[in-house]
């Protein structure tokens, strides 16, 4: 299909196993076609995407289907941003980052990785003011659910049935936590998560000996250690 | 286009290997 054609597709309000063959598709699409491709779909297709999972996060009874297509889409939003115009218009609509930030959903691990995973690059991506950009959606997405903001974040660390997932969130920690310039900012970031639970799971979490874990854990501790210096 | 391509694919693997965080105290 070209560009235009997933455009129609996506506006034609296609729905279950037809759009999660469409989002397929497009993720491949999106990963195989030149910059000027993406680039062409990207003008409607952007925010048609958005559309589709706005819907889907907004559905109060979730059909097997609907998370498949909210993870297809995750995807389709991954391979969408790995260039700089692709990530450029991520960072530049907030609606994006809130949607990105609804769908850290402990309850579907293998989408919550892969989302936690786009948030953590957002981070160091180097982007003016992106730490605000980033904590004012996650802050919303958990008030919608009534819990504290890095709740859903120490609840993936504590499935030991998914350790990629337990590796990505600590990612997304340290991502987060070594962000501010202010130290103060820092140590408090890192409070808050340790408050959320961090703490009592950082020991279990040591003792998997896991190789991309233990990278995670010591660049916690190490940064951690570093601020207690410098404070 | 091959400079503008793999931007999430390198911010991954930085972050995976640690070498983000590296650069970043520096």
């Amino acid at each position: 299909l070209s560009s235009q054609e997933y455009v129609h597709e996506l506006r034609s309000g296609i729905t279950e196993e037809k759009l999660l063959n469409c989002l397929e598709s497009l993720r491949v699409s999106l990963t195989s076609n030149p910059v000027s491709w993406v680039n062409n779909f990207g003008h409607e297709g952007l925010g048609l995407l958005l559309d589709v999972l706005e819907k889907l996060l907004d559905k109060k009874q979730q059909e097997s289907i609907d998370k498949k297509n909210q993870h297809k889409l995750i995807q389709c939003l991954k391979a969408f941003m790995n260039n700089k115009y692709g990530l450029q218009r991520i960072l530049g609509d907030d609606r994006s980052l809130l949607l990105l930030a609804r769908a850290v959903d402990p309850k579907q691990p293998n989408m919550m990785t892969e989302t936690v995973k786009i948030l953590s690059a957002i981070c160091i991506v180097g982007e003016e003011n992106i730490l605000e950009k980033l904590l004012g959606p996650i802050t919303t997405a958990a008030e919608r659910n009534n819990t504290e903001r890095f709740s859903p974040i120490v609840e993936g660390l504590e499935n030991h049935e998914a350790l990629q997932l337990q590796v990505a969130c600590m990612q997304f920690i340290n991502a987060l936590v070594t962000s501010p310039e202010d130290l103060d900012f820092r140590i408090h970031l890192r409070n808050e998560f340790l408050r959320s639970g961090l703490k009592k799971i950082l020991p279990d979490l040591k003792e998997k000996e896991n190789e991309e874990l233990d990278i995670q854990l010591k660049v916690f501790d190490e940064n951690k250690e570093e601020d207690l210096i410098e404070l | 286009e091959g400079d503008e391509t793999g931007v999430m694919d390198n911010l991954l693997e930085a972050l995976q290997s640690g070498a983000a965080f590296r650069d970043r105290r520096k």
